[in-house]
């Protein structure tokens, strides 16, 4: 691609990201996973996409359409809930800093 | 099938951070997402829309179609935990901050980056920001659809813009849609401004002590100064208009002030009368009447309407005198949406231009066409001038299934001097020529092979 799109392929090579949500102790039900967006590096927010946490909430996924509903906090979602975040490297993280024993990540359900 | 579970893959020369805990801070919706995806995919015609990041007719309970569509519009924001090394030396990472394009700021027809990670955690060596290319097909106001080609699992990805240079525009929300089971080929997307304002509040509402990581979610280019920016966009995605023709609607466009051309089988009978309207300005309606169609017979499906009034403000096109296979291409028309939407703009290139004794007859574009297109106008991306009329997408009788990506349609300058005859003269002649076009453009036009001369007898 040429020139023109320069800024956005470092900005989508930068901020990609992929997160993925399990059940702590219940490793047979696998793991949920999609894209997201690394908003913020210091401190690290990222911004994905909410399907993946709906076998997560406490209330089922019903709380997604109850009326009014705009935002749901945190603790909406059962305490078995880990999430991971991997991406790419980038030019502000070194390879030698890159922690390379980390959790592994699970296959998506087929 | 999706993919299987294999062996690890070998990285791809780049080797990835190892995956980081993170903790969710709150799951978030746009309200007015929301409500435009209520108003376009839910009305009269809601059982023909899905979502689903799976193909029609694969086994998926009723519940997980249900959660599916619930979450459709729902997003996350995460804290990602310090790892060691940070936690150690008491600093996170450091990078340039994330430009965000203002809601509106990106116009119809725009070039858009997908960038996502197709089948989510799998293999991510290989899959991780995998990019996409299309434009902006069509917006209402944070919904907004593209056709840059996204997979499953891509959810959530970021969709930027080479203007502002580099900018986040959107998230992904759902890679696939399908309507009447067939794959439309857009994907859905959320704008992220709005979603970040949200974020911003929700935050201040639950976490009362969390102005800081507030303050860190990034802001808008051009805000909080400066006004925001606009890109008017080629003056071409505004040119095609709605033709409304007792209960058949379609596309055309605008070839003089006061006439439009559109697709037989939108405007079939001469006399009629027909509604055009125009999304420039806003929901402008004529009234107007079919001046010219051509037969059933003709290979040349195409109608001519003469308006009462002047179509103010809609671009005129310059047609082209000839075509150059391979060429970035763009169809403009109300396929999909029809009304409801303003027109949708789809990108690719000019795939096929087909002859005959070395006239162009047809042509081929892989831009994504929809039912309610025909009649649209297929342009140069370029230089904006007019190629053709859109007149078909590709159907496989055997099967049922419709090919999008691969459309048809009647080059501009098989009608161009008919309409410059019955612009100058108010003659009809040219026009009619169009009912007795040659054997072998109706054997074209019919996906027929071509006639050969059958071997003549010894006997």
């Amino acid at each position: 691609m040429g020139r023109p799109w320069g800024p956005a392929m470092k900005a989508a090579e930068q901020t990609g990201c992929v997160v993925s949500a399990s059940r702590a102790g219940r490793p047979e039900e696998g793991s949920w996973s999609c894209s997201g967006v690394i908003l913020s590096r210091s401190p690290g927010l990222v911004l994905c996409h909410g399907g993946i946490f709906t076998p997560f909430l406490r209330a089922g996924s019903g709380a997604l359409t109850a009326p009014g509903a705009a935002f749901l906090p945190g603790d909406s979602c059962g305490d078995d809930l880990r999430l991971h975040v991997q991406w790419g490297p980038t030019a502000v993280s070194p390879a030698g800093r890159a922690e390379r024993n980390g959790v592994g990540l699970c296959t998506p359900q087929c | 099938a999706g993919p299987e579970p294999g062996p690890p893959a070998l990285p791809r020369g780049r080797p990835l951070q190892a995956p980081r805990p993170a903790r969710l801070l709150l799951l978030l919706s746009c309200p007015a997402f929301r409500a435009h995806v209520a108003r376009l995919f839910r009305g009269e015609a809601a059982e023909q829309w899905r979502f689903e990041s799976w193909a029609p007719g694969d086994e998926v309970s009723e519940d997980e179609e249900e959660d599916q569509l619930r979450a459709l519009g729902w997003f996350a924001l995460l804290r990602v935990l310090p790892g060691e090394a940070e936690a150690r030396e008491g600093a996170e990472e450091r990078g340039a901050p994330v430009a965000v394009a203002p809601l509106g700021a990106v116009p119809k027809g725009a070039p858009l980056l997908a960038c996502g990670s197709p089948f989510g955690a799998f293999c991510p060596d290989i899959f991780l920001n995998t990019l996409s290319r299309g434009v902006l097909s069509n917006a209402a106001g944070p919904l907004l659809l593209t056709d840059a080609r996204c997979l499953p699992g891509t959810e959530g990805g970021g969709v930027f813009a080479a203007r502002p240079p580099g900018a986040l525009v959107a998230l992904v929300a759902a890679p696939l849609c399908w309507k009447a089971r067939e794959w439309v080929g857009l994907t859905l997307l959320c704008a992220v401004a709005p979603l970040l304002r949200a974020a911003r509040a929700a935050l201040g509402h639950l976490h009362p002590d969390s102005a800081d990581l507030a303050a860190r979610l990034p802001q808008e280019v051009g805000a909080p100064r400066d006004l925001p920016f606009q890109d008017p966009g080629p003056p071409w995605a505004t040119a095609a208009v709605l033709v409304e023709c007792g209960t058949v609607w379609g596309s055309g466009v605008a070839v003089a002030p006061h006439l439009v051309v559109t697709c037989r089988h939108v405007a079939p009978r001469e006399g009629a009368r027909v509604l055009v309207r125009s999304s420039i300005p806003k929901s402008a309606a004529i009234w107007g009447r079919v001046v010219f169609a051509t037969q059933a017979v003709s290979p040349y499906d195409i109608a001519v309407v003469r308006l009462q009034e002047d179509l103010a403000g809609v671009p005129v096109p310059v047609p082209v005198d000839r075509f150059q296979e391979g060429e970035a291409v763009s169809v403009v028309g109300f396929g999909v949406f029809g009304q409801a939407c303003g027109p949708s703009v789809t990108s690719g290139i000019l795939s096929a231009v087909v002859h005959v004794d070395d006239t162009p007859v047809m042509l081929q574009s892989t831009c994504a066409v929809h039912g309610g297109s025909s009649g649209g106008p297929l342009f140069s991306t370029c230089s904006g001038a007019l190629l053709g009329i859109v007149a078909s997408n590709t159907r496989d009788n055997n099967t049922g299934a419709t090919y999008p990506h691969l459309n048809f349609s009647i080059p501009i300058t098989v009608l161009r001097p008919a309409l410059q005859r019955y612009c100058r003269t108010g003659d009809l002649g040219g026009l009619r020529k169009l009912d007795h076009a040659a054997q072998p453009v109706q054997v074209v036009w019919r996906l027929q092979r071509p006639l050969v001369e059958p071997p003549r007898s010894k006997l």
